[in-house]
Parts: C-alpha cells; sequence; structure tokens
C-alpha cells in the first residue's frame, strides 16, 4: 500500500449481538451511528491530519452517541453512577495516555490525551484523575450526564436478579457471563 | 466499549478505545480498555489495535500487544496475528469479544469471536462499511 494510503476502522462493542435483537428501524440508527463516526475520523485524515486527531476525533463520535458503551450511554455501576476509562496511543513515538475510573470528564478519550500531551504519566485514575482533569479546561459534566433510560433499565434488571440470586459461598461476582445474551450490549 | 484505529498519510498509526466498562460493576473494577498493551496499542513498526469483550480475559492474555509482537518478532501478517489471538488465545479461556486493528502499511482488520461487533472501516477501493452481526 502506498505511502500515502490512509486506513481507519472503528468498533461500538463486541458481545451476544443476534439478529432480532434490535429493531429494523434501531439497526439502521446503529449503522448511521456508525457511518457518522467513522467520518469523523476520515474527513481528517482525507486533509493530511494526524491518525491521533483522526482516531480521537472518531471516538469522541462515539462517546456522543448513547447506543454505545461509553460517554453518553456508558453503563452503570451497582452503586448508580458511571466510571469512565480511556486510553489512547501514537505508533509514531509510543506515547501514550490513559484514564481509569473517572467520574466528570464529558469525553474520556480527550482526558486521556491530556494525560498523554499534559502529564508525565501514562495513566491516572479515580479522584486523581478527576483532579487533573478539572484543571484542563475540557467540558466536564455531572456523573448523571451519561445517564440513559436503557442502561439504567439493564441496571434495574441486574440489580433484581442480584438480589434475588444470594451469591452461593465463593460463587463468582456477577459478571457479564452471566448476563442473558444482549445485556452486555455494546 | 468503543474504539478506532488509523493510520495517516505520513504512516503513522494511532489507537483510541473509551468504555462505560461493565453493567453494575463494584469495587472500582477496571478492564482492558485503559490498560495499554491489553486493549490499546499503536507502534509503528507493526500496527495499531483497539479491542472489546470482556475485559478479564484481555488483560490476562496482553491482547493489543500480543498481536503486535507476533507481527514483529513472528513475522506474521496482520490477519493471522490477530485471529490467532482472538480464536487460539482468548475463545479457549473463554475471553469473549475482538479486535480492530490497521496495519503499518494501512491494512485494516476487524476480528471478533462472538456473534456481532458494531463496527465501520474503509476498504482499500475507499468504499465505506458498517455491520453489526
Amino acid at each position: 500500500m502506498s505511502k500515502s494510503a490512509v486506513a481507519i476502522a472503528i468498533h461500538g462493542g463486541a458481545g451476544v449481538l443476534t439478529p432480532g435483537l434490535l429493531s429494523p428501524e434501531k439497526e439502521d440508527e446503529v449503522h448511521q451511528a456508525l457511518a457518522d463516526a467513522l467520518a469523523a475520523g476520515l474527513v481528517i485524515l482525507d486533509r493530511g491530519g494526524s491518525s491521533l486527531d483522526a482516531v480521537e476525533a472518531s471516538v469522541i463520535a462515539l462517546e456522543e452517541c448513547p447506543w454505545f458503551n461509553a460517554g453518553k450511554g456508558a453503563v452503570f455501576t451497582d452503586s448508580g453512577h458511571h466510571e469512565l476509562d480511556a486510553a489512547i496511543m501514537s505508533g509514531a513515538d509510543r506515547d501514550a495516555g490513559a484514564i481509569a475510573g473517572a467520574h466528570f470528564i464529558r469525553n474520556p478519550i480527550r482526558g486521556a490525551r491530556a494525560v498523554m500531551q499534559h502529564s508525565e504519566h501514562v495513566m491516572l485514575a479515580g479522584a486523581g484523575a478527576d483532579e487533573f482533569l478539572a484543571d484542563q479546561a475540557l467540558p466536564q459534566v455531572a456523573n448523571d450526564w451519561f445517564d440513559t433510560s436503557l442502561r439504567r433499565d439493564q441496571w434495574a434488571q441486574n440489580r433484581e436478579a442480584g438480589a434475588a440470586a444470594t451469591l452461593e459461598p465463593g460463587q463468582k461476582e456477577m459478571t457479564t457471563s452471566s448476563l442473558k445474551p444482549g445485556q452486555k450490549f455494546g | 466499549t468503543v474504539g478506532a484505529v488509523a493510520r495517516d498519510a505520513k504512516g503513522h498509526v494511532a489507537a483510541a478505545t473509551s468504555t462505560g466498562g461493565i453493567t453494575n460493576k463494584r469495587y472500582s473494577r477496571v478492564g482492558d480498555t485503559p490498560l495499554i498493551g491489553a486493549g490499546t496499542w499503536a507502534d509503528d513498526r507493526d500496527a495499531a489495535i483497539s479491542a472489546t469483550g470482556h475485559g478479564e480475559y484481555f488483560i490476562r492474555t496482553a491482547v493489543a500487544h500480543d498481536i503486535a509482537a507476533r507481527i514483529r518478532h513472528a513475522g506474521r501478517h496482520l490477519k493471522q496475528a490477530c485471529d490467532e489471538v482472538v480464536f487460539e488465545e482468548l475463545k479457549p479461556m473463554g475471553g469473549m469479544g475482538g479486535v480492530i486493528a490497521v496495519s503499518a502499511s494501512g491494512q485494516p482488520e476487524l476480528v471478533f469471536n462472538t456473534p456481532g461487533m458494531y463496527r465501520a472501516w474503509r476498504d482499500e477501493q475507499g468504499r465505506v462499511h458498517t455491520a453489526i452481526y
């Protein structure tokens, strides 16, 4: 492939997605959201921009879309909040940035890039990540900004299931593999 | 979980991954997404990779770096490296999920061992594709 060839791929999550789980209309919405997110990165590459800017732009578009489990539309923790993780890495120099368990950064991938470009660390986590990101002049939101009714319903179903099914001693915590097909959505 | 991998006109690759984790998670559990080498990796010498799936297994397998290492140290092509890790390393241990990757030469690969993965890419002929199953 020639030196000037640009390429991009995106994902919105993998799991027990089976035909029929989504209505045709909802499938169309997902296809359109994927096409829009791909275009957000492609437009940067096609005008000669960097792969780092392209992947950040595509992931921001996916974070803003409530269909996907990242940013707006993120799943709920057991306590009914959102903890957001993200990472970004540049192949040119293997520079990298990551956040784990952040609560208020609207676009977690922007937070990961801020760690990469404005700190000497690779990963920041929890309250410390929140503190660092609050000083980075990036859009911040209340934690419930990430709520969606779809995820809240999933959260409630799991809590009921969890409450009903007492955990036998040694039984592993509820994990995605114990969720019914389709529940680990996106 | 969402992610993107890209190669630009200067030949540089990059990877980005973002997630809300797993539903009803406790104890501030962290999966593979923010762990460089597990859910996210980029190196111009081999490839950029972003992963999605049952994070604990992706961490134990160091999925993203394992794919890159097979290219650099074992001379694998990207598709072969992705297939080996997703189907021969992850699947036998119960690690369900997938990866997107782009090689240093700009070849995109999307490989998963689950019934579906939300995904989109532009092929070498410049056509855009979106898919779910």
